[in-house]
């Protein structure tokens, strides 16, 4: 019953729309060039889609745009368009509103005019590729805060197995083993007598000081 | 002590090469724009940056970039030198080459010339982004596998000033908690006493289904 609007059907938009459209959202899809709108009519991306120039506030209230509960403005390279949207999209009473930006300074004058919470795909890519290249070992990471992490891990060699009990994770290396992989599925909170697989991931929580001393 | 090149000095080669740089790794940083190899020596992004043309092996032959554990291929929107520079490289025998792509199709071809890893930016944080919007009480999630995860919430209103024993999270939802924070600072494995605090944020483990049952 939530209700959303795509201003902007470049890759990010067209994404974003067709992510929301097929877990069953209502999706009102807007750009100024028409082709873009045909487009997305005919790959099934929305079910709902205008022409217009979003840098008039008369054409996005007669679209329906300022109706809807989040709006999420998709004018990347055009900022002088997407800081003009964005600001009629605040103003037309929208209440949460996310912008892509395509430069620090970009990011800067959305926040500025009222953007909720902006993004910045290929900036925020790069640093999450360079981090993950850098530790190859580490398969995934969900930060809890600047200290403590959940990783997932390849099972290092000289772990293969060894049984839960025998490696001691508490002890040896202050964290806590929550899941273990089998071919790809996890196993939650596993029996302490399973043994550990190279070639199998697990899944431990505990500080990054601890996690960086695992033999990964 | 891993070396890395980045070639194409846009805004996601700029991001890799930057985190790259401040976690201290050498990266040799190329493009066949003066200006913006000028730019990431003048913005301390790297300490080697080279003018070029990738799509020449000798240039990047001579310029060592077939030396490299790992080379990022960060040339999006020109389809055509984006393919070749991957090519190029790969047969200059660097191990782990990845590569950005601006559309499915690109993608396709660059996996066909050897690409170990592609990434979509756009698209991946666009449907990200959806992901995020449609489950706003989850602040984040880690996918362990297709049915389970870890997730991070915001204490729901009927948890306020409920004890962890009280909560019997396990045996009414089937999620096991992980952490809880406190102005931000989480801490593992609380003890089962403590009362969690609407407005904080609590991470738990289990099932997608029984995830989906919190009255978030
Ligand atoms: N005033 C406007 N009103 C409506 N749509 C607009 C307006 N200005 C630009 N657009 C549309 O915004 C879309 C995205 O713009 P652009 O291609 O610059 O962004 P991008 O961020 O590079 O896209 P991508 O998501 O592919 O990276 C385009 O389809 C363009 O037609
Ligand atoms: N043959 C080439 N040799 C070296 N560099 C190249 C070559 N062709 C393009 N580049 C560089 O690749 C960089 C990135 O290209 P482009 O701007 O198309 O990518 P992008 O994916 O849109 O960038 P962004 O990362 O900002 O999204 C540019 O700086 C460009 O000069």
């Amino acid at each position: 019953n939530k209700q959303f609007a795509v201003i902007g059907l470049g890759r990010f938009g067209r994404a974003v729309a067709s992510t929301l459209s097929r877990q069953g959202y209502d999706v009102l899809c807007v750009d100024s060039d028409e082709n873009r709108v045909a487009q997305v009519l005919s790959d099934n991306i929305a079910t709902h889609a205008r022409q217009l120039d979003s840098t008039q506030p008369a054409a996005l209230k007669e679209a329906g745009v300022f109706e809807q509960d989040t709006v999420i403005v998709a004018i990347g390279n055009y900022v002088q368009e997407s800081i003009i949207t964005t600001l009629n999209v605040k103003e037309g009473g929208v209440p949460h509103v996310v912008a892509k930006a395509s430069s620090e300074v970009h990011m800067k004058l959305l926040k500025k005019v009222g953007a909720d919470h902006v993004v910045f795909p290929e900036h925020e890519c790069g640093c999450a590729l360079a981090q993950s290249l850098t530790r190859p070992g580490i398969l995934d990471r969900f930060e809890l805060d600047p200290d403590n992490s959940i990783v997932e891990v390849l099972v290092p060699d000289q772990f293969n197995d060894k049984s839960i009990t025998d490696l001691q994770l508490r002890n040896s290396y202050g964290l806590n083993l929550l899941a273990v992989s089998r071919d790809g599925k996890f196993e939650i909170n596993p029996d302490p007598s399973v043994r550990l697989q190279k070639g199998s991931a697990m899944v431990v929580i505990g500080s990054n000081q601890d996690i960086n001393r695992l033999p990964i």
